[in-house]
Order: C-alpha cells, then sequence, then structure tokens
C-alpha cells in the first residue's frame, strides 16, 4: 500500500498577509509526516509530527499561533487517534505548554482515558515532564492586537465572525 | 486550527487537530477540535478524517464522523468530503473544511469558507492549494 498524508491549516478567510506562509507551512507539515510513512514509519507518528510541525508555525492558530480568551489567557484544544483499535486521546482548555498533540496522545497511550481538560490536563502534563511555556511564546503580536480590537470595541466573537462571514477555530 | 489524516504501508490509519481557539472566546469555551467524531475520526476498516471550521456546527454534526460514514456507505474519501460540507451546511448553515484519506489511500478535501491551507502527499507527488480549485502539483 502507498502510504498517504493529507494536511489542513485551518479554513476561514485567510488574510493576503497569511497566504503563502499558509501554503508553505501545510507542505512542510506534509514533507515531514511524509518522510516517516516513507521510512515505513506508522500513520500515528506521521500525523503527530506534520501537527507539532503546525503547532510550531505561527501563522497558524495552534500552538505558538494561538489567540487570546476574553480574559487574556490561551486555552489550548488537540485530538489524536488511530484506527487499529480506535485508541483516541484529547486535552481541552489546556495552558502554557507548545504542543497539546502530543499532551493528547500521551492521554491515549499513558492513561485509560479518553480526554482531559482544564487544570486537569495542565496536571497531567506537568506529571509527564512538559515543559511549561509562557503565554507570550504562544501568541503573535498579531493576535494580540486582534485581542485588543475586541476588548476595545466589545465585538462578541459570533457578532465578528458572522460579519465577515467567516466563523472558525 | 490545524491537522492531519494518514494512512500507513501497513494500512493504518490516524488523525490528529489541534487549535489554538478563537480570538475573545468565552473562557472554557470548546470546539469541535478535541471532540472525538468531530474535530477528527478515523477507523481502519474506512479512513480518517481531520475538520476545521464553526466548531458549534461541526459539533452538531459529528462531521468527521459523518466523513465516515459517507464511505462506509460506499462513497470515495472525495465524495465522502464533498457531501459532508454539503449536509453541514444545509443542516445548521455551518462553515468549515474537511480533509479525508482513505484506506486504500485515496484522498479528499473540502471546504466552504474563502479559503483553506491544504497540502497532501502521495507517491512522492505533492499537490496544494489555498482557494477554491487550487491544486498545484510538484514532485517530492
Amino acid at each position: 500500500l502507498q502510504p498517504a498524508i493529507v494536511i489542513h491549516g485551518g479554513a476561514w478567510a485567510i488574510p493576503d498577509n497569511f497566504a503563502e506562509a499558509s501554503k508553505l507551512g501545510v507542505q512542510i507539515a506534509a514533507k515531514i509526516g511524509y518522510k516517516i510513512l516513507h521510512s515505513g514509519g506508522s500513520a500515528l507518528d506521521a500525523v503527530e509530527a506534520a501537527v507539532c510541525s503546525l503547532e510550531d508555525d505561527p501563522v497558524f492558530d495552534a500552538g505558538r499561533g494561538s489567540t487570546l480568551n476574553e480574559i487574556g489567557e490561551v486555552e489550548m484544544d488537540a485530538v489524536i487517534m488511530e484506527g487499529s483499535e480506535l485508541r483516541a486521546g484529547s486535552v481541552a482548555a489546556v495552558q502554557n505548554i507548545r504542543n497539546p498533540v502530543k499532551l493528547a496522545r500521551l492521554v491515549m497511550e499513558r492513561t485509560d482515558h479518553c480526554v482531559l481538560v482544564g487544570k486537569g490536563a495542565n496536571m497531567f502534563a506537568e506529571e509527564m515532564g512538559i515543559e511549561e511555556v509562557s503565554v507570550d511564546s504562544l501568541v503573535t503580536d498579531s493576535a494580540r492586537h486582534d485581542w485588543e480590537h475586541y476588548k476595545k470595541f466589545k465585538v462578541t466573537v459570533n457578532e465578528f465572525f458572522c460579519s465577515r462571514g467567516d466563523p472558525h477555530d | 486550527t490545524v491537522g492531519a489524516v494518514a494512512v500507513d504501508c501497513h494500512g493504518n490509519v490516524a488523525c490528529a487537530t489541534s487549535t489554538g481557539g478563537i480570538t475573545a472566546k468565552r473562557v472554557g469555551r470548546v470546539g469541535d477540535s478535541p471532540i472525538i467524531g468531530s474535530g477528527a475520526y478515523c477507523d481502519n476498516n474506512y479512513g480518517a478524517a481531520s475538520a476545521t471550521g464553526h466548531g458549534e456546527n461541526i459539533m452538531k454534526v459529528t462531521l468527521s464522523r459523518h466523513v465516515l460514514y459517507l464511505i462506509q456507505q460506499g462513497l470515495t474519501p472525495q465524495a465522502a468530503a464533498d457531501k459532508s460540507i454539503e449536509y453541514m451546511f444545509e443542516r445548521v448553515k455551518g462553515t468549515g473544511g474537511v480533509i479525508v484519506v482513505g484506506n486504500k489511500g485515496d484522498i479528499g478535501y473540502n471546504f466552504n469558507t474563502k479559503r483553506m491551507a491544504w497540502a497532501s502527499l502521495k507517491c512522492n507527488t505533492l499537490k496544494y492549494g489555498l482557494n477554491p480549485g487550487d491544486e498545484f502539483v510538484s514532485d517530492f
């Protein structure tokens, strides 16, 4: 069987100044994952490595490119799943870690659970020895500018996205 | 939001999705990404899917599981991607995108937003795009 990988970097009204970097970022992630597959590696390792690459790229809304919530904090979500035994792991509203997808995989492989959220997810990350990082290292100037715009004009999330016609995570 | 789906040379499939949320979202609000069956789902019997878009609407139709259901009904991964996005819009006016790989390595993707960055790699052929209708091809 010929291995294959597909990547996405989010569906929304990607602005022109993000366009080229977005196209490049998904190509890099696809190549990283495909190299693993081509050398006989597993689909699970391939998708984890590809998503880590996207989380590390500040052009994408994940990991280093995350947004700020209404009180100026970062809350990230991730899931990973494999298709042989339908094992899955996910984390939600986790804070101050660089690669949530890695933590999701640890939930899948090191616990009897499928989902850990919030404080519990962060406690598990600490237990697993995952380094805590600062909010500043996860948020770009662009994301901070967007957040300040919301706070200044008190636009709700739905109002803003519905007016642009491109609601998205 | 970002995501990946893959099938390896042993026929095992996997999927992953990760997101940094929406600017100024309510504290504790969680979208589709970490919800198994919504943000991602896979099964070696059919394939793997990862979703992106308006989380609340994706959850209402359990988009990724819906893609695999359509493959189970006999659709190709591309047709399943097309139909699932169409279904989400028809039922809840949802917007977003999905990427799919079948358990035999067939690829599919679709989106009804203005843009979605995507890329695929199979048989050393890299394909990628951003706007509707884009499909740039290069050798890897």
